[in-house]
Formats: structure tokens, C-alpha cells, sequence
């Protein structure tokens, strides 16, 4: 987190605000709830109070706004910039606006007003912005549900106002994962075009071979249509689709669009309804199966035929020698098997059939 | 030479951006793809975002400006 230079607060906890016009793309009702909701996140992890002005100077005076609507600090019309904030002080210090060009919302259609002002008010109350992708306080918008604050907005907020004495508790949403982590584990790792992509809790990291550091973002900020959390993927790069497996459903993308049709259930591969998780997921593009994980045991699943191959399930014991663990997730580079387990990298040999290397699981995130 | 159009709109979208949120001084003088200002300013938003520092506007860059976002500065006054 980052506070404003000289840690600007407001020195009074009781602090008042007032809205001065509505936007005509919710009901009034709707935008009072999504301010006062927004106001009461900050409220329940500190001793602030917010009390609401109908006439006469606030602390926070809120409005909306297009283009150059008086502070000298035009808006730029719809998307790009969609509202900013001052830090706490006299006149317009604490003053809130929004971009009245921007579509308003209060689900994840557009740009949802209560997660905007949650992040304004924050920077009215003298958060400045975080750099942890999954922060409430990060600068770059992105739609989520459930708590706002993660532990970063928290600890930023009560080093200037302490605590709330009567804390209700709350479960903040964790942190963005550390690569460098040594007990990083992985949820599951896929190819795209060329990059592979890592997935771990409601972020993935992106890998490029010509970009030596991995790109951190939200899973939703890219595909909002799937899960936070993914249990296994792959990609299949005769179809350009990679397939995405959340509990017994599955989703198929084709880059950042989800196909139609999907999800769909894992059961339609051919597995029996007793299966209701997949671990792993690697497609293997020399001979055309993808192989599905599941606890001690694996599939083949024949693309080119779209169906199960017999004889399977096997143990993976039996088949892998040297990978007695079940397997968070899996890779296949030039004939070599990437079995990640916990916080340890299994590299499998496909020819000489057996584990030729051990490596830390993040070793593949330049750490 | 004129930049091809594409890249000058990128470069002038980078400009704004920098600009608004960076404290890029206004009215760079010179070729302004090599401004020793342009680039000191490009490198301090990737490594707000974690991004490879080079100080060029390389695509993960310009994405990443391209997205929505809020209006404060993400550093200093």
C-alpha cells in the first residue's frame, strides 16, 4: 500500500460527506446504497464514522462529472479515466468525482459504481494507490465479488487511523501470490499461443520466452466469464482453444472469448460422475491425447477422436515411474513432462520414461 | 522521421497517460520517442506494475494503459 505524501488524514474521525448530483444511469436509491456500502467498508476496519450532509460543505463532497467539470483535472470521456479522488484537507481536499461519461452499474455489466467508489473513498481518506494487483487500492479497475479489502488495503488504512475498537470481523480477500514464494504451489499451468500461462488463487502469471518477468493479473480482468479458481488447464493448439477446469465444470476459450456452448460438465470427456475434480490437464502434442489427472490416477483422452481411450484409468504410480504424488499441475515442453507438485517441479523424461530433473516449482518464474 | 501512424497514436495515448499520472512535464522538447524524460517516466510506471523495465513502450506497456483505471496519480504530490 502507499499513503499520500506527509500521510495526509483527517484529524477529526467523524467525518462528514455529501452527494451533490446523481448519475442518470442508476436509480438514486442505487447510487445512495453503493456510496454508503463504499463508505462502510473503510468504516468497519477503522474507528472512522461517515455521516451524511444534505445541504451546506462536507469533508466529501461526491458528484459526477464529464470532461472538464471544474477542477482543472478533465476527465477523458468513456473507459480510460473513470473517477479520481483528493486527498484529505480543506476545500476540495476529500472530494470525490466520477466520470458521468462512463457507463454506471451496480453488477458486473459496466463499470460497477461501489467498487469505484470503494477505491475513491480510499484515496479521500489518504490511501494512494498499491501496487499488489489484487488490492482494492491497485489503480486498475477490475470487477470482483465479495470483500473488497485485501490484507494490503487493511494494514494501509489503520497505519493511519488504527483500528476499529468494535471490529466486526472480517475476512479479507489474501493478498496477490508471491512468485518468489519457496512454497509456492500452483493450481494449474497451460499453454497459449506460444506463452504459458500459470494459475494460482484469483491470479495467473503470464510467461513469455522474449518477457524474463512474469506478468501478474487478475483472472477475471482477462476472462471474466471463468472461475477465480482453476483446478486444471490445457490448451489444444490444432483448435486454438484452451480448455479451463473449475470442479466438475469446464470451460473452452479461444484467446480471451469463451466458446459457445460452454461450460459444459467434465463428464461429457467420459469420465464417470464419480469424478468431480480434475488436478491436472496436459495435452501432448505428439500424439494427440490430452492426459487428465485425478488423485492417484490418470486418463488419455484421444482429441482427434473426442473420446476417452480404453483401458484407462491407470496409476499414475505405475506409468510415471518416480511420480508417486498426486500433481497440482502439468506441462509439456519438447518431449519433456513437467509435473508440478506442491512446492516441488518433477521434470519427466517422455522417452527415457523416467524423472530427470527436480526443480522448485517457481524456479519457472525466474526465481 | 514521422512516426507511422499507429505508433503516434500510441505514443500520444503514452504521452497523456504519463503525463496524468506520472508528472511527465508537458510540451517534451526534441524527438520525443527518445526523451530522456519519456523514457524515465515509462520505466517508473513499469516498475510500479511490476513490468520488465525498459523504457520503451513495448505492448505489455501500452496494454496495460489502455486499460481503465482511476484518475489519481500513482506517485508523488
Amino acid at each position: 500500500y502507499n499513503h499520500f505524501p506527509r500521510h495526509l488524514k483527517w484529524q477529526n474521525n467523524n467525518v462528514t460527506f455529501r452527494i451533490l448530483n446523481y448519475t442518470p444511469d442508476l436509480k438514486k436509491a442505487d447510487v445512495d446504497r453503493a456510496i454508503r456500502n463504499a463508505l462502510n467498508v473503510w468504516a468497519d476496519v477503522t474507528p472512522l464514522t461517515f455521516k451524511k450532509l444534505h445541504h451546506g460543505n462536507a469533508d466529501i463532497m461526491i458528484s459526477f462529472g464529464s470532461k472538464e467539470h471544474g477542477d482543472y483535472n478533465p476527465f477523458d470521456g468513456p473507459n480510460g479515466l473513470l473517477a479520481h479522488a483528493y486527498p484529505p484537507g480543506q476545500g476540495i481536499g476529500g472530494d470525490t468525482h466520477f466520470d458521468e461519461d462512463e457507463q454506471w452499474t451496480k453488477d458486473s455489466s459496466a463499470y460497477n459504481l461501489f467498487i469505484v467508489a470503494a477505491h475513491e473513498l480510499g484515496h479521500a481518506l489518504g490511501m494512494s494507490h498499491s501496487s499488489d494487483p489484487g488490492a482494492l487500492m491497485y489503480p486498475v479497475y477490475s470487477y470482483a465479488t465479495g470483500y473488497p479489502l485485501t490484507e494490503d488495503d487493511i494494514e494501509g488504512i489503520q497505519a493511519l487511523y488504527g483500528p476499529n475498537p468494535n471490529a466486526r470481523k472480517v475476512k479479507p480477500k489474501p493478498d496477490a501470490p508471491n512468485k518468489c514464494d519457496p512454497k509456492l504451489t500452483f493450481d494449474a499451468v497451460t499453454e497459449l499461443r506460444g506463452e504459458t500461462i500459470i494459475f494460482k488463487d484469483r491470479f495467473y502469471w503470464r510467461l513469455h520466452p522474449q518477457m524474463p518477468e512474469p506478468e501478474q493479473t487478475l483472472i477475471k480482468s482477462t476472462w471474466p466469464s471463468i472461475p477465480n479458481k482453476v483446478d486444471a488447464a490445457y490448451e489444444n493448439p490444432e483448435k486454438d482453444l484452451v480448455i479451463i477446469f473449475s470442479g466438475i465444470r469446464m470451460w473452452a476459450l479461444n484467446g480471451y472469448n469463451l466458446v459457445d456452448g460452454y461450460p459444459k460438465y467434465i463428464h461429457k470427456l467420459g469420465l464417470p460422475k464419480s469424478i468431480r475434480k480434475i488436478d491436472a490437464a496436459v495435452h501432448i502434442k505428439d500424439t494427440g491425447k490430452t492426459l487428465l489427472f485425478t488423485d492417484e490416477d490418470y486418463w488419455s483422452y484421444d482429441e482427434a477422436a473426442g473420446s476417452m481411450d480404453s483401458g484407462y484409468p491407470r496409476s499414475i504410480e505405475d506409468d510415471f515411474p518416480g511420480m508417486d504424488d498426486e500433481i497440482d499441475a502439468a506441462a509439456y515442453h519438447y518431449g519433456y513432462l513437467y509435473f508440478f507438485h506442491e512446492h516441488i517441479q518433477y521434470e519427466y523424461s517422455y522417452t527415457s520414461r523416467k524423472v530427470i530433473r527436480i526443480l522448485r516449482t517457481n524456479s519457472i518464474l525466474n526465481c | 522521421l514521422p512516426l507511422p501512424s499507429e505508433n503516434r497514436d500510441n505514443y500520444l495515448l503514452a504521452e497523456k497517460y504519463l503525463r496524468r499520472l506520472y508528472g511527465l512535464p508537458a510540451g517534451l522538447q526534441g524527438r520525443h520517442s527518445s526523451s530522456s524524460a519519456f523514457q524515465t517516466k515509462i520505466k517508473e510506471m513499469q516498475r510500479f506494475f511490476n513490468l520488465k523495465v525498459t523504457g520503451n513502450l513495448d505492448d505489455n506497456t501500452l496494454e496495460l494503459m489502455k486499460q481503465a483505471r482511476c484518475g489519481v496519480p500513482d506517485i508523488g504530490e
